[in-house]
């Protein structure tokens, strides 16, 4: 077996079937119960237990895909490559993804030549999410090379070390062992039995305190013969939830939620602000009675307004974009939708194009942003889904729209250096899922379990060849090929080759703003 | 003009090429510039051959068959035998990693 050094943390992994790539051609439920036979393999074998859940933020989502499918290992159709799995991490780290054109069998069936069988996909696949390589040994579930699978089926040995190794066996519990023990021989003496204060230090797990003679012959004893004695636990029963209020609190109890103060409801809040709708002071219908004179009244916000507003400017804001002539700040996918970032406003791509009415304020999709907000650096979807946000020297979190607590952070918390001022872009790259910093002629890795840039960073842009410096944005599109932006024209980058596709740039409003031809500027893209 | 190759050179060559994807595919063979490879010569292209043999007989070792290091019948029906679409090597996990030079 080959391990292939990431781990989970913990053992109680949860797993889902995902709600947007299922089986096009399999019963949703069945191929939930095959996907858990599947994972019992592994768990009946180690420590890991595995808990399905109904959400898309599991440790393990497994989807159905077709061909290119977001990531840089696409599918080929029938035959050949049938899934892949991803080792574990945040983000899509262990996901497993098989290829919708197979014949998938739910029955395991090692005679069919043109079917494939479910569960020994989906079982060799889960050891890649839980930390396997490929094992050279032929009959191990790890080896790479289909090779069907038996209804009676038990971990190989190969895979059983390698997983044991990781994780551990399997616990067996042995019925009676704790928490019954044996009278001793000597009781314990009865001011320990008798006292009733709640002063006495008790271990919290005390399940797992084990009686000195359990190994002696005679262990474990059936409970129903002999009465329960626990010369340490006078007070067993023990009820930690009733000693709540007391003074001697247990370790792990904080009494902090008794002491809040109450809340004052005499006296109006001054700082509350309503979360939704999202209506900015700013909006006309914000009551704010005795307002003084918005001294941004002549402010470019107010044409999103018109019908409330009298002084109304005729002609497009000064700093509203072009949207088929224009560079682009930042842009990012976000939930599967093109964001792209210019100045104060940002224009939004769904399946069905460009949203109308856009490009609009960002901060009316982002109300924590700063009111003096011009523009912003850097977009990327975090792959907790978070959306990150670069101003400046600081980083904006939102979860959705709404600003996370904590954040801004000075972008030195990050281990950037303190002399950065901003970045250029940010992406989680499809090749590997890991993300990236941009700034000038140089960029770093970010680990994002960690929070920090990984050492051995900054290095050049030149890895990015044919990029050049001081790139305006880089994402990754729905194609799974990553795409680098700057002026008005962007490059195709080869992650294998490292390299940009075209050396020439092409434009970007035709291809991401829909533009006709006709109405781009001329300017000389960048070679 | 050139003359066309004839038909079993031809066979072979395409025969090269689609191992020589699925070496660098399943991460047996570091992935280049397939350009390159025409371009090389003397110990140049005798060690690109070399790297191209020894990924062959890696192959052949992990998937349990005689170690030749040559493309036989065996190597062939294992190439295309339905599989995992992992690699068997990681050859350095990113593409960034693989441009790194040694200091």
């Amino acid at each position: 077996f080959a391990v292939q050094g990431q781990k989970w943390k913990h053992t109680n992994l949860t797993w889902s079937l995902s709600s947007l790539r299922r089986p096009s051609t399999l019963d949703p439920h069945h191929t939930r119960a095959v996907l858990a036979r599947a994972l019992d393999v592994w768990e009946q074998a180690s420590r890991l237990t595995f808990t399905e859940v109904n959400s898309d933020e599991a440790d393990i989502v497994v989807s159905f895909a077709k061909r290119y499918h977001d990531d840089s290992y696409p599918f080929d159709g029938r035959g050949s490559i049938l899934a892949h799995a991803f080792f574990p991490g945040s983000g899509r780290g262990g996901d497993a993804h098989f290829d919708d054109d197979e014949l998938w069998l739910l029955q395991p069936n090692n005679d069919d030549e043109e079917g494939t069988s479910l569960l020994a996909v989906a079982a060799h696949e889960f050891g890649h999410s839980l930390g396997l390589s490929h094992s050279s040994v032929k009959g191990a579930l790890m080896y790479p090379w289909y090779q069907g699978i038996q209804s009676n089926f038990v971990l190989p040995e190969d895979d059983r070390n390698g997983i044991q190794q990781m994780y551990g066996p399997k616990e067996r519990r042995i019925w009676g062992k704790i928490p019954y023990y044996r009278p001793v021989e000597t009781p314990a003496p009865t001011t320990t039995t008798t006292t009733t204060t709640t002063t006495t230090k008790r271990p919290y797990h005390h399940h797992t305190h084990r009686h000195p003679q359990r190994h002696q012959p005679g262990y474990p004893y059936r409970p129903s013969k002999y009465p329960t004695y626990y010369p340490e636990r006078p007070n067993y029963p023990y009820y930690p939830e009733r000693r709540h209020n007391t003074t001697e609190e247990h370790p792990r109890r904080t009494t902090h939620h008794y002491s809040r103060p109450t809340p004052d409801t005499t006296t109006p809040s001054t700082t509350y602000r309503p979360r939704y709708p999202q209506v900015r002071p700013e909006h006309p219908g914000y009551p704010r009675p005795n307002t003084p004179p918005d001294p941004r009244k002549d402010h470019p916000k107010k044409p999103y307004y018109p019908e409330k507003t009298t002084s109304r400017p005729s002609t497009t804001p000064s700093d509203k974009p072009d949207t088929c002539d224009t560079t682009y700040d930042a842009v990012a996918l976000i939930r599967g939708e093109l964001f792209i970032f210019k100045n104060r406003y940002h224009w939004r791509m769904g399946a069905h194009g460009r949203y109308s009415g856009y490009p609009i304020e960002i901060s009316r999709m982002w109300s924590g942003l700063p009111r003096n907000l011009t523009h912003v650096d850097a977009v990327y979807e975090r792959p907790d889904r978070k959306i990150a946000i670069f101003i400046g020297k600081e980083l904006y979190l939102f979860d959705t729209q709404y600003l996370v607590r904590g954040y801004p952070k000075p972008l030195v918390d990050l281990g950037l250096p303190e002399s950065l001022d901003r970045l250029d872009a940010a992406m989680v790259w499809g090749y590997n899922g890991k993300t990236y910093f941009y700034s000038g002629n140089m960029y770093w890795k970010f680990d994002e379990e960690e929070g920090h840039v990984e050492l051995d960073y900054p290095r050049d842009m030149a890895m990015w060849k044919g990029v050049g410096y001081n790139i305006d944005s880089v994402f990754q599109w729905k194609d799974g090929k990553t795409y680098f932006f700057k002026g008005k024209g962007y490059w195709k980058f080869n992650d294998l080759q490292m390299q940009v596709e075209h050396e020439r740039q092409l434009l970007s409003a035709p291809k991401w703003m829909g533009c006709p031809a006709e109405r781009i500027g001329h300017r000389e893209p960048y070679r | 003009a050139q003359r066309p190759l004839p038909r079993r050179a031809r066979d072979t060559l395409q025969d090269t090429q689609a191992t020589r994807s699925y070496l660098q595919q399943f991460g047996y063979l570091r992935r280049g510039q397939p350009e390159v490879a025409n371009l090389l010569h003397g110990d140049a292209a005798a060690t690109h051959e070399d790297d191209f043999r020894i990924a062959v007989k890696t192959l052949q070792e992990f998937g349990g068959l005689p170690v030749t290091g040559e493309i036989d019948e065996a190597t062939r029906e294992l190439m295309k035998k339905r599989r995992c679409g992992r690699p068997d090597r990681d050859n350095g996990d990113e593409g960034e990693d693989r441009r790194r030079r040694k200091r």
